[in-house]
């Protein structure tokens, strides 16, 4: 079913997105 | 007017005191600045938050002077605790929130309190609530960020 291959396709890049801002190393430096 | 409606849904994950369901009840500064003081206290004290008139009623003056504290608090925090600038982004107007709940404006402010909440120390919380959200609202936050990521320089 294609609508649920793009579903799946979004998800992963929703997913992918917020994991990689979840180690995203932040914060004002020293 | 998506960006305000997605963000507006985000809000109403902090469970803060004041009701935030609608713009108009945004356009006071009191959710915005309790949700600020949950992301964080040490900076958003209670000292600060006491700059932030509570009953502002339908005064559109006290709204701006809350807003404006709000706005340049949320800057100064980029500045001084993330170590951010942000460059190039149109900061919202708050004359127009205050004065006519501008739904466009009021996205735009809470885009700059999403930049502060999913980059703060406790962001891990707040990223993994955003998660838990709808598909269509994650993809809305997701873009504000980026937009904001866009415009960031140490």
């Amino acid at each position: 079913d294609p609508n649920m291959k793009a579903g799946a396709a979004n998800e992963g890049v929703l997913a992918n997105f917020f994991n990689s801002l979840l180690s995203k190393k932040t914060g004002a430096p020293g | 007017m998506e960006l305000c409606e997605s963000l507006l849904t985000w809000i109403q994950t902090f469970g803060v005191e004041a009701p935030c369901k609608t713009v108009e009840d945004l356009t006071s500064g009191v959710v915005m600045a309790q949700v600020l003081q949950k992301i964080d206290i040490a900076y958003f004290s209670d000292s600060w938050i006491s700059r932030i008139k509570p009953e502002v009623g339908d005064n559109w003056r006290l709204k701006v002077s809350n807003l404006k504290k709000i706005l340049t608090g949320i800057l100064d925090y980029n500045q001084e605790i993330l170590g951010q600038h942000i460059n190039d982004f149109t900061l919202p107007d708050v004359n127009l929130i205050g004065e006519h709940s501008d739904a466009a404006e009021l996205g735009r402010m809470l885009q700059l309190i999403l930049g502060c909440a999913v980059n703060c120390e406790q962001k891990q919380e707040y990223i993994q609530t955003i998660m838990m959200m709808e598909e269509s609202v994650q993809h809305v936050v997701m873009t504000a960020i980026q937009e904001l990521m866009s415009k960031e320089t140490p």
